[in-house]
């Protein structure tokens, strides 16, 4: 069988969807100071799962908005800096309406898939802390 | 102020794979 490292080098999904590989990652960006763009990921995953069930709504809200304070809010943050301005008005604008959809965060995430795919991902497949794992 | 990082965290943990 493959070694799950190989497995993490096929893809970004096939890392993100193995919880050591995630660990790894997770040490690497911290190393580079943009750990959150790997936590904001998986918020944004979390809130597009999370069930309309009676009572959820006001969780929705909150929820919506703690990902905004902590990752767009601040323009200087490593997320907030990485999303476009369209998109940050855009779940402002959500927000401010309490308009809360579970895709209201989907292209802030693909904007962030995109920088990941192209940049911290392929940057970690040659750094000495996946070679040393490997 | 914690139960507003306590619910990001289990969102984001929500989000993470099961352990194979």
């Amino acid at each position: 069988p493959t070694p799950p490292y190989l497995k993490w080098a096929e893809s970004l999904h096939s890392l993100l969807d193995d919880q050591d590989g995630i660990q790894l990652f997770r040490k690497f960006l911290k190393q580079e100071d943009c750990a959150d763009m790997l936590d904001f990921w998986f918020a944004c995953s979390g809130f597009r799962k999370l069930e309309a069930h009676e009572g959820n709504e006001e969780k929705k809200v909150k929820l919506a908005k703690a990902i905004y304070k902590k990752f767009i809010l601040d323009n200087n943050g490593i997320v907030s800096r990485q999303i476009k301005p369209a998109t940050k008005c855009f779940i402002k604008d959500c927000l401010m309406r309490r308009h809360i959809d579970p895709a209201m965060f989907d292209q802030a995430q693909a904007e962030i898939q995109t920088m990941m795919e192209e940049n911290t991902y392929p940057l970690f497949l040659k750094s000495d802390t996946y070679l040393e794992y490997a | 102020i914690d139960s507003e990082d306590d619910l990001l965290q289990e969102c984001i943990s929500s989000a993470m794979p099961k352990k194979k």
